[in-house]
């Protein structure tokens, strides 16, 4: 494995995005990782529709059908990702805008496909096997705690403590292998986040977390996927 | 200790949103750059005073998530006028009661030597 390592600068990972006031993250993590996948399977990078998956995403809990993917109100990446793989596909962003609400009909069009998933599958628990993945297969969708996330401005969150109870949906798209913790006087490796809040939040939009100790249950739900070219 | 520990992370040239010491008695300075900072109008006095009142309760946790992490930046952000419930509520959105299916399908183990 490299040492270093960023889909970004290997033209993988479009612009950062804004969910605005609508709790579609889950959405923009799905887009994320099929846009990287898409961009290995076909060399266009293209951005996929979130509002598709906010609209037309009802896919549910297969041993808990009253819980769904519900736009606005919440999603988890791997029940979109199963969406994705049943209805054909996404649509490009600018077929299907983002509205960031959940009060409209789906207007998916099956003829305006422009990514397939061919499958996808959870990645282990282990920080190696994250990072090969990501490599090997592109941006990764994560969840993760997000407490540190409200104050967040920039450098490499590493908290002390933090819950691993997962509340929010973002793409991890590569990882350092050093940036200065002063209060452990070492270098801390650590992953690159891209989030959905806008480029003007964080770090351009990204955030970065140390890694090695599953901080903030960042290890913990891990999905790669694979897309079909559709050229 | 702490106020050191701060110190060593904190920017102190334009403050950049980030918290020091000092924050908390200049509340009310802060909260005028972050109303201009991100455009934010609020629609009645209460309403106003309310927010200012969770903002200063932001710079406090600020504080508090600046101590718990000191490699990072922590200070006032597009959310500093939200409670956390607010925050989680409008810009999360994990739906922690949808499970991955028993029978999802696992990757298969690299090799990460060389």
């Amino acid at each position: 494995l490299p040492m270093d390592f960023d889909w970004r600068d290997h033209g993988a990972v479009t612009p950062v995005k804004n969910q605005g006031s609508c709790g579609s993250c889950w959405s923009f993590s799905t887009t994320g990782a099929l846009e990287g996948a898409n961009f290995l399977a076909t060399g266009d990078l293209v951005s996929l529709s979130e509002q598709q998956l906010v609209d037309c995403d009802h896919e549910c809990d297969p041993e808990e059908k009253d819980s769904c993917d519900s736009g606005c109100s919440g999603g988890l990446m791997n029940s979109a990702f199963e969406y994705t793989l049943k209805s054909g596909g996404l649509m490009r962003e600018e077929d299907y805008p983002y509205t960031g609400t959940d009060r409209g009909a789906c207007k998916f069009d099956k003829n305006k496909i422009a990514a397939k998933v061919a499958n996808f599958s959870v990645v282990s628990l282990d920080e190696d096997q994250i990072a090969a993945n990501l490599v090997k297969n592109g941006p990764l969708a994560v969840a993760i705690n997000a407490v540190f996330m409200q104050t967040y401005i920039g450098g490499v969150s590493c908290p002390f403590i933090c819950s691993k109870r997962l509340d929010h949906g973002v793409l991890l798209v590569g990882y350092g292998a050093a940036s200065y913790a002063p209060i452990r006087l070492k270098e801390k490796p650590y992953w690159i986040i891209k989030n959905s809040w806008g480029e003007n939040w964080g770090e351009n939009g990204y955030y970065k977390i140390c890694r090695g100790h599953n901080v903030c249950g960042v290890d913990s739900m891990v999905s790669t996927v694979a897309a079909v070219s559709t050229s | 200790n702490d106020d050191l520990l701060i110190r060593q992370v904190v920017d102190h040239g334009d403050g950049g949103g980030a918290v020091d010491e000092n924050s908390l008695v200049n509340a009310d300075h802060h909260f005028t750059i972050f109303k201009r900072k991100f455009g934010k109008v609020y629609a009645t006095q209460e309403e106003h005073d309310y927010r200012f009142s969770v903002f200063k309760a932001n710079l406090r946790r600020a504080r508090r998530h600046q101590k718990l992490d000191p490699a990072a930046v922590h200070g006032v952000t597009q959310f500093s006028d939200l409670t956390p419930r607010e925050f989680r509520r409008q810009f999360l959105g994990l739906n922690r009661r949808l499970r991955l299916p028993s029978d999802a399908h696992k990757a298969p183990i690299l090799p990460t030597n060389d």
